[in-house]
């Protein structure tokens, strides 16, 4: 990503599967 | 031109990979050490371990769903390691640390195998 600025995301980037349904 | 890199997504994914692996969702393989049962993700264990590695992309032995480890590793070790590979965290006990290490030089788990070294040498 040479050139490009990065913005950094500290939060949760995707969803979370639940330890059961 | 910019981009947004979210910086915990390693660990997102690999805590959803573990819940798969809890709720026994899409696993499609069996460990079998000395009696004991492990179901694991093929993918999960080729990308941490060199031996399984190894396994999986053998034309002859990909297929395989139920795979029985060598009767000298011991399960402990492998509970440990198989948590480290889903998990990150690699816990280390008194009572267990050489099965760890000697069951990560089985799996060819270099990596682990040294820092388990390092961790011997400091806490002498």
């Amino acid at each position: 990503y040479e050139g490009v600025t990065t913005i950094k995301e500290m939060g949760r980037s995707i969803h979370e599967i639940p330890r059961q349904d | 031109d910019s981009c947004i890199q979210f910086t915990r997504h390693a660990s997102d994914v690999l805590l959803n990979l573990n819940r798969l692996r809890s709720r026994d969702i899409l696993t499609d393989v069996i460990i079998v050490v000395n009696r004991e049962h492990f179901r694991a993700h093929k993918t999960v264990l080729m990308a941490c371990s060199g031996l399984f590695y190894t396994i999986f992309t053998d034309q002859m032995k990909c297929n395989m769903n139920i795979i029985n480890l060598d009767p000298d590793v011991s399960p402990e070790g492998f509970r440990v390691l198989l948590d480290f590979m889903y998990t990150s965290r690699l816990s280390l006990r008194d009572s267990s640390i050489m099965a760890v290490m000697t069951t990560a030089l089985y799996l060819q788990m270099e990596h682990v195998v040294d820092t388990c070294q390092r961790f011997l040498k400091t806490s002498e």
